[in-house]
């Protein structure tokens, strides 16, 4: 199976990282090995499974720019078949740090291809910006899951993912595919959610995935309790929205 | 007058273009002379204003990367004392063009201290990045306005934020203040909305706004039809949290 799947959308705070736990926790529970690796500087999905900041572990910085193997870089995470490569402070100079080295982008895909590390998945949380850790990411990766809030300026950067997915493919990483897109913090009490689901759907087809992610506020109160909604409360709304994306993932690895 | 202010904040979807945005239309109605400058490659606060991408026109990469005046890169917006730099995809290449630039931080202020223009704010709408182009921003502005979301990822984003204001006082910019924290996205029915209030008015005092901006959709709406909130709906709760912010701003300016 070994899919590396990036959750990528350089439009800021349309659910990217909560997508990447909660997809991860629930894929976890369903008995598939998972990894998710945090590329973010502000370091969400780390803090959203309750690490605490530790400079002194090794986690995605020095994946990508000290080469420490993989399998010094991926740490248990308390939870079974859940495994977690942190985020730091420190990637917030690494795109400066990159800019410089010899195969900037490849730098992951290196990284992971060299690692001995069994999964089923590996998820990529990548940070709002198009810039080398993403890049990063989009080459390492098979393929991408790609959340879009239901809101206008969400809808108008897809262009520009579009653009920048289309010329990794062609330079960087022919395999490259969207695995799904799936609509995030909808309130369908909006005609405006409704509008942008019907342009996304019409826009996509298949490729957006049915399952559509209500907002819902126990999905933003997770995290300052360190964890997944499944363990903070699995009987909410978002808790099943989560659940039913994680078996819409399955059951398309499957048909792949 | 003449204060060029920074919207900032790395955290994604927090309000910033919302804010850049809705600020200066306030301002501009206020009598004040305003210039709106997009330094983010989604240009959300250009379409925001119903300026459609045109790549012929100069706009802020040409100001930073080009070297093209302020005056040729400024545009009449279409309502009276506002005027914009667009912001445009080219930056998406700008911050790795600038990694390898001399005085790299300081071409943006290099840029508007050669410019000639009369203006009495000038806001910077700011990328989800602590990279290049916000390090810029830093540089080039008097002060700041930083808006920060009532969830609990946006908090955490704030001691990084904070510690790379302080490095930018240290060596690139020693005059660089805060001039206000802006609470958004308010949802005051959910408890952790309450919470986070609570924790950012203890941690920063007076430096947080009296004006919290609640979370209304005629906010999300308005970029749609290309208005500021003011021209979309004026009665509505998000135009009247503006209308209050920009009289705060005003206050604050008289007394520094
Ligand atoms: N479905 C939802 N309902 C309610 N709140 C949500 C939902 N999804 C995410 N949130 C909250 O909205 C905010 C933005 O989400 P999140 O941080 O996951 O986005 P992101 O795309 O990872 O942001 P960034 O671009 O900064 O990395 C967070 O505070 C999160 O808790
Ligand atoms: N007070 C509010 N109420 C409801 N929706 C809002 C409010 N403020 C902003 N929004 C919406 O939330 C989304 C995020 O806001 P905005 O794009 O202004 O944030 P940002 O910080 O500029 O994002 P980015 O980090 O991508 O630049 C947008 O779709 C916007 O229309
Ligand atoms: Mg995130
Ligand atoms: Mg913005």
């Amino acid at each position: 199976m070994a899919e590396r799947m990036a959750i990528v959308n350089q439009k800021g705070g349309v659910g990217k990282t909560t997508t990447a736990v909660n997809l991860a926790a629930y894929l976890a529970i369903r008995g598939k090995r998972v990894i998710l690796l945090d590329l973010d500087a502000q370091a969400n999905a780390t803090s959203g499974l309750g690490f605490e900041r530790d400079d002194s572990r090794n986690g995605s910085y020095e994946l990508l720019i000290n080469e420490v193997p993989l399998c010094d870089c991926v740490h248990d995470s308390g939870r079974r078949n859940l495994q977690i490569c942190p985020g730091s402070i420190h990637l917030a100079g690494a795109e400066v740090e990159l800019a410089t080295m010899e195969s900037r982008e490849r730098r992951l895909r290196n990284a992971l291809d060299a690692g001995d590390l069994s999964y089923d998945y590996l998820l990529i949380d990548c940070p709002p910006s198009l810039g080398l850790l993403t890049l990063n990411a989009l080459t390492a990766a098979d393929s991408l899951i790609v959340p879009i809030q239901t809101e206008y300026y969400a809808l108008e950067g897809v262009t520009l993912l579009l653009d920048t997915i289309q010329s990794v493919k062609q330079s960087l990483n022919p395999e490259l595919q969207i695995f799904g897109i799936v609509l995030t913090m909808s309130d369908l009490r909006t005609q405006l959610a409704a509008q942008v689901e019907e342009e996304v759907r019409k826009a996509f087809g298949e490729r957006v995935f049915k399952t559509v992610i209500p907002r819902n506020v126990r999905l933003s109160e997770a995290p300052s309790h360190g964890q997944a909604i499944v363990e903070y409360d699995r009987r909410s709304r978002g808790a099943e929205a989560y659940q039913q994306l994680a078996r819409e993932v399955i059951r398309r690895s499957r048909r792949r």
